[in-house]
């Protein structure tokens, strides 16, 4: 069953937003969904109500192996408040970008890590840190799509321009199945005349891989994070509630139609 | 003269847009300014106009150190169009924090930098990266300041807590003259619930080290980046314009009452 990365290497973006509510919207549609929290700010991991350190992590896992023993990542599995099943991050992962640049295959251990995970689980996703370094790379090996969550300015753009050539590299050297399976623009407000023309322009350039679902500014978004909730949890007449339902259809749909 | 980061972990916590804004602000009072991106993303080296990859970067200069060579980052700086002196990044700089992780004095390369350049500035601002890596360490061990702009939000004052605990122990062990100038509430809507709540959880935490001044929400500050221009040289008249004014005007005082 699909692993899906939310990636881009720009900050304060909606990966870590859109990861949880996303795959809360999946599984209120009946199908089953791990998190992944890949990145060592943890923002993930807390969103979902872990606020102290973890005993187990990705991070436990990962150092097996670099190790070259074998890990088990569903002894690490956590299911948090909202139902939600996670794989929680910590803060020790910021080592792991370090220790990581001379173990061999080292752009191949999420990969390996995240196969015997793959039939137990509908979907699998990724939140991936700011930065396009060794766990977004691990992530985007590991993974069959990625999504490109942005607002709608300009240093966004210029960041999807820099992540495209990143995204190349990786499908031609280290994962061929990588599907850029689409860009979802975030706290979006029509009135704004720049989302709109940022919108055109990722439209120019990318046509049907923009997400027509646009998630709009909500502040009870950030509110459901300080509750440890997903949004349909929290506030499900919320705005933000309705968005991320629409992009779960549109995601399906898109998964399809491939 | 002082040596001041823009730096939170947090991505999208306005570090970049600060630092271009608060820098002309003080510009337009006469001072004379010095920008560093150490962001290997870029964004400061692109919101000025800069596009291309430029020829010598703040990288450049780094790898001489890197070798035990004498840098000459005056040689790096270009004046921008907004008049502004910028060091810019460049792609490049991503494989220095690899490459920094095992160089004799790895965390004081910025601050020899620098040395020869303070005296020639009033003000020399450094941009970090969303990460707590070797480029921000580098740049909280040259500084004498160190501003947190932050939203009102969850997740950026879990980053907070995990900024701090770091700061801490850089103060102690690498840089005991490093002062928490302040925290800037960025993107701040005083109608927002949330916003106000975290404003008050940090003045309870902080008390004086939060700034009063908030920096709006304002698109006119996205657009001005675009053009690569500061607010004051795009739209004077935006509300960015003046809380960046406001907030140069308090930097100032804060600076003289220590
Ligand atoms: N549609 C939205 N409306 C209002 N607030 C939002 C929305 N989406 C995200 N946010 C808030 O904006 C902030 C940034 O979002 P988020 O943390 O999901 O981005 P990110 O790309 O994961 O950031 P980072 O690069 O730091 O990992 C968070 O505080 C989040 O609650
Ligand atoms: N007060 C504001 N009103 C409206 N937009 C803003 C404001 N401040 C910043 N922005 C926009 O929000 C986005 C994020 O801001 P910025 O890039 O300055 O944050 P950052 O902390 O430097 O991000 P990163 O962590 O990626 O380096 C940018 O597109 C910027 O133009
Ligand atoms: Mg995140
Ligand atoms: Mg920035």
């Amino acid at each position: 069953m699909p692993i899906i990365s939310l990636a881009i290497q720009k900050g304060g973006s909606g990966k870590t937003t859109t990861t949880i509510n996303l795959a809360a919207a999946l599984q209120r549609e009946g199908r089953s969904v791990l998190l992944i929290d890949a990145d060592t700010q943890a923002n993930l991991t807390q969103s979902l109500g872990i606020i102290d350190e973890p005993e187990r992590s990705v991070y436990t896992e990962l150092k097996k192996e670099i190790a070259g023993e074998s890990s088990d990542l569903q002894q690490v599995i956590v299911e948090t408040k909202s139902g939600l099943h996670l794989v929680p991050s910590s803060l020790e992962l910021a080592v792991a970008e370090l220790e990581l640049v001379s173990v061999y295959g080292r752009e191949q251990l999420f990969s390996w890590m995240l196969e015997q995970l793959r039939s137990r689980y509908d979907f699998i996703f990724i939140d991936c840190p700011p930065a396009f370094g060794m766990l977004t790379v691990n992530a985007l090996v590991a993974s069959d799509h990625v999504i490109i969550p942005l607002q709608g300015e300009f240093l966004p753009m210029k960041g999807v321009q820099s992540f495209i050539h990143h995204f190349h590299a990786i499908k031609k050297k280290l994962n061929p199945k990588l599907n850029l399976l689409g860009f979802v623009l975030i706290k979006f407000d029509e009135r704004i005349n720049m989302n709109r023309q940022i919108c055109g322009q990722l439209e120019r350039e990318f046509g049907s891989k923009v997400f027509h679902t646009h998630i709009r500014s909500n502040i009870q978004l950030a509110k459901a994070q300080e509750e440890g909730l997903d949004i349909f949890s929290f506030d499900k007449h919320a705005h933000g509630a309705d968005d991320y339902k629409a992009l779960a259809e549109e995601f399906l749909e898109k998964l399809e139609t491939g």
